[in-house]
């Protein structure tokens, strides 16, 4: 199956 | 003191009902080079971010940088008052707590005026920077819009596999497949129905067709869009204004 990232994980490592 | 007028009120109302499905609420930057927002989905999967450069204005002034917090649906039932071909000019003192909106009808000696209440958004900004581009697809908005509502028949996933020579599109479901090839076009004759590629990395990435969804609402903006790829990275949809940008940045989806 396929999960769907969320963009802080992109943009905001922290 | 903030004073913006478009020569056409269809431009900002365009730009709202392109934005207003993915974000009810966000805050307007306007600094004297122009307005900006940044607004990310309430699921955090989508990242919208509107450059509306001062150029893009008739007429345009901001004294001083001022934070207008709006209400997007509220915005949107305002101007769609307005006729698309009227002026329509927006104001707002500093410290405001209302914008002022204004819409002159070019013909008939009519002016409508209205205030929209401004709201406290607390938003916490995502740090986007520039982003390495592994392939770059620019094509037809509308096709791109067609190839999106076509997949979201077959599967809540849209895949976008991108060679050398080609972007395919493809839907995998309960009720079958779909493929959607594109191939890079010139057409001098009718420059905007011209398809490009480039490429550095071959891609594969998969996104939500719901939030391909909205994005897609955009494609009244701009006859063309341009697709940002990378690796692992979120999708950069863009579809440029006159002078300036809407900008959907969409997280990819993953496999377990």
């Amino acid at each position: 199956p396929q999960y769907q990232y969320i963009l802080k994980l992109f943009f905001d490592p922290e | 003191m903030l004073e913006g007028k478009f020569e056409e009120a269809s431009l900002l109302k365009k730009i709202v009902e392109a934005m207003k499905d993915c974000v009810s609420s966000c805050n307007f930057n306007c600094t004297e080079n122009g307005i900006s927002v940044q607004a990310v989905d309430n699921s955090r999967v989508l990242l919208i971010s509107l450059l509306i450069e001062k150029d893009t204005f008739e007429e345009y002034r901001c004294d001083r940088n001022i934070t207008l917090g709006v209400g997007l649906g509220s915005l949107s039932k305002i101007i769609g008052n307005g006729a698309n071909s009227d002026y329509l000019t927006i104001s707002a003192d500093d410290d405001a707590d209302k914008l002022n909106i204004i819409f002159e009808d070019k013909v008939k000696d009519k002016i409508s005026e209205y205030n929209l209440k401004l709201l406290d958004i607390d938003a916490d900004l995502l740090d986007v920077g520039p982003m390495d581009t592994d392939a770059t697809i620019t094509l037809p908005s509308a096709d791109f819009a067609k190839i999106c509502k076509d997949m979201k028949v077959l599967s809540e996933s849209l895949q976008i596999i991108v060679t050398k020579d080609s972007a395919l599109f493809q839907s995998v479901g309960d009720i079958g497949t779909g493929n959607i090839v594109i191939r890079p076009k010139t057409d001098i004759d009718h420059p905007e129905e011209s398809v490009t590629i480039s490429l550095d990395k071959p891609i594969d990435l998969s996104f939500g067709s719901k939030y391909l969804s909205d994005i897609i609402k955009a494609t009244s903006l701009s006859q063309k869009v341009t697709i940002k790829l990378t690796d692992q990275s979120p999708g950069v949809f863009e579809y440029k204004l006159p002078s300036g940008y809407l900008r959907f940045y969409l997280a990819p989806k993953f496999d377990e």
